[in-house]
């Protein structure tokens, strides 16, 4: 989970929507929840 | 809808404690939503919106942030 | 207060696009907003209401998310 914490928020965003995850903006109290959909998708 | 439910919607958004005061969640986990910094009905209302309303969405923020269960963080 | 701003309270939050229609935020500032995902204002609300309604911690965080500057945010 942690090689996420090193993208921007943009990239997060690229990458939600790259993987069609429903998402809205990436801010510090979204953030973790969003960094792991992407996890659960990728295992 | 409970009694919790009608007392909650009762009242105006602005001042609402959180915690046990709320539909479905009772007082443990709303004690781990205040130590989550969300400690009145409004933050977790923003949380709400700037998750875009999607419920599904909500809901698994809420099982992460306070392990509120299916029936709780549906209530 | 200006027409815009008038405009803008007079109508329901819930549908409201954000962007040029704010007051302060001209259509290159709510451009930025909506690439960052705040493409309605209720997501922009719920910003607010997670910074607990803090002027000053919304004020940055609106500088830095769109680059207003402290007349753009103050309005």
């Amino acid at each position: 989970m942690d090689d996420y914490a090193v993208l921007s928020d943009t990239e997060l965003a690229a990458v939600l929507r790259q993987y069609n995850i429903p998402h809205g903006p990436i801010v510090g109290s979204t953030r973790k929840l969003y960094e792991k959909k992407i996890f659960e998708y990728e295992t | 809808t409970s009694q919790k439910h009608r007392d909650f919607v009762a009242e105006p958004m602005g001042g609402k404690a959180s915690g046990g005061a709320w539909p479905g969640i009772g007082d443990a986990l709303g004690k781990r939503l205040e130590e989550g910094g969300f400690d009145k009905a409004y933050v977790v209302l923003g949380q709400f919106l700037v998750l875009k309303k999607d419920e599904d969405l909500f809901r698994e923020w809420l099982k992460d942030t306070c392990g509120a269960n299916a029936k709780q963080s549906r209530d």
